[in-house]
């Protein structure tokens, strides 16, 4: 409640024409956007907490499972949000070897989505939870992106897969782990995106 | 130096020897499909009179035709088996990506403007344009807050006889989600990731305006000019256009049912979280 009625403050001053157009004064300009961004990253973390209480019950059983069998370990997650994948910059996949990407479907119909996400290391294995591996694809990111003078980021690379069968309204989560292959993997490689085998299985049909 | 084409099994795009996007195979037709960025430099008035007004925040008012921004575009191509796409970069201001992905029935522009010289104190005003072989007749269409599509007819209103003042901004239209234009045969459709303005100033050419910087107020607002700077240097635009095209004739669903799914997918997409699990092994993460 409290985190989403930050939001809704925060959309109710963005009703003003000013906001929807940009006609306003530029240092109101940017307190719009501080509002809107103070307003998100609580929804954010408020995102996170619903998660969490979704996923915990969840986890829990599991947990009492592992118990059972005496493996002694703490599942909980923290649910991170990148909003600065647009300029390919996220802090959470360019400095973990091992994260998890969990996909909400808004639509009230299963989806799909591209998934694009900014990577350090050359070679990547994406699996499902039913431990599938997902095709994957090292993409370069374009030289006038890796220079944008407030990027403050390393990766050169994209990894990108398709996350499909997303169920209405519903999670999908999936399981990133980077393959360190040799100590110059990456320098030796100019281009990445031909290790991945061309027999890997095409993406199933037109959705 | 040799033309180059990328797609999937649905569509297949090329670009031409100066790196422009010049050629699509989709939908059951193979068409001309050209796409480049040009740009209208503002009017500058002392806003006294009507015929005086400057360029700015409520007005667009171009002096002038359209500039062109290259006259050839540097490429670089990346193919795999989930993603093709050509890095395209047209100066030092304004590069873009066209990519297909392997399961797509639709072409990603994901352009990149800014920081928009103003060394000559001439504003500007950045149009990303499409052209195509489609006999539209001066009409077009475009949408309505993202529901219904409005058609638009060039240098035309239904409700009075029009005498135009402005040729450019007077057939300016607002675009919230998608433009589109089309003759018997062939239909091409724009989406937008955020509401532009938009236009057809000729037959079976769109044009969208993805950014601005305006060195000049209007005197309709604020008396402050349009221009917007980050770390003290013009501010940088990302977006993305959605492309489908194809012949009406022989696609199932409709070009424009596709075109509805995937406007619900782009302005509704999925919510992407990340967690750290470097502390547990696949078998126990599942």
């Amino acid at each position: 409640g409290p985190h989403l009625n930050v939001l809704r403050e925060a959309m109710g001053v963005m009703q003003h024409h000013d906001a929807v157009t940009g006609t306003e004064k530029q240092h109101v300009a940017n307190d719009y956007s501080r509002m809107l961004h103070r307003a998100i990253e609580a929804c954010g973390a408020n995102t996170q907490i619903v998660l969490n209480q979704i996923v915990d019950p969840v986890q829990k059983k599991s947990y009492a499972k592992k118990q059972h069998h005496g493996v002694k370990r703490d599942f909980t997650f923290e649910f991170d949000t990148c909003h600065l994948l647009n300029i390919s910059k996220c802090e959470m996949s360019e400095t973990k070897d091992n994260f998890m990407v969990t996909l909400y479907n808004p639509l009230a119909h299963s989806g799909y989505q591209y998934v694009r996400l900014p990577v350090s290391g050359s070679k990547y294995v994406v699996k499902d939870y039913r431990g599938i591996e997902t095709p994957s694809q090292m993409v370069p990111i374009p030289d006038s992106v890796q220079s944008l003078n407030y990027r403050f980021s390393n990766a050169s690379y994209e990894i990108v897969f398709l996350a499909n069968e997303l169920p209405p309204l519903g999670f999908k989560s999936y399981y990133v782990s980077r393959v360190i292959e040799s100590v110059d993997d990456f320098s030796k490689d100019s281009n990445p995106s031909v290790r991945v085998q061309a027999d890997q299985p095409q993406p199933t049909g037109w959705h | 130096s040799e033309e180059v084409t990328i797609g999937n099994k649905y569509l297949n795009i090329s670009f031409d020897s100066n790196g422009f996007l010049s050629s699509i195979v989709a939908n059951g037709i193979s068409s001309r499909l050209r796409q480049t960025f040009v740009y209208y430099e503002a009017a500058l008035g002392d806003n006294k009179e009507f015929t005086n007004r400057s360029s700015g925040a409520y007005i667009f008012r171009p002096n002038g035709t359209e500039k062109f921004v290259a006259e050839s575009v540097q490429l670089r191509v990346v193919k795999g088996n989930v993603v093709q796409e050509v890095h395209q970069v047209f100066n030092e201001w304004i590069s873009q990506v066209v990519r297909v992905y392997a399961d797509e029935n639709h072409v990603e522009f994901e352009w990149l403007v800014g920081d928009i010289p103003i060394e000559d104190g001439i504003g500007k005003e950045v149009v990303s344009r499409c052209y195509s072989a489609a006999q539209s007749n001066g009409v077009f269409y475009t949408d309505s807050n993202g529901r219904e599509m409005i058609k638009r007819t060039r240098n035309h209103r239904d409700t009075w006889d029009l005498h135009l003042e402005e040729s450019i901004a007077g057939n300016y239209y607002p675009v919230t989600a998608k433009i589109a234009l089309e003759d018997e045969n062939l239909r091409l459709a724009v989406l937008t990731d955020r509401a532009q303005g938009g236009s057809s100033l000729e037959d079976g050419a769109v044009e969208l305006m993805v950014h601005r910087r305006l060195l000049h107020d209007d005197a309709f607002g604020v008396e402050e000019a349009l221009d917007e700077r980050a770390f003290g240097k013009g501010l940088v635009a990302r977006g993305k256009h959605y492309v489908v095209f194809g012949s009406k004739k022989t696609s199932n669903p409709t070009l424009q049912a596709k075109e509805r799914f995937l406007q619900n997918q782009v302005l509704l997409p999925t919510w992407i979280f990340l967690s750290d699990t470097s502390k547990f092994k696949y078998e126990d993460w599942q």
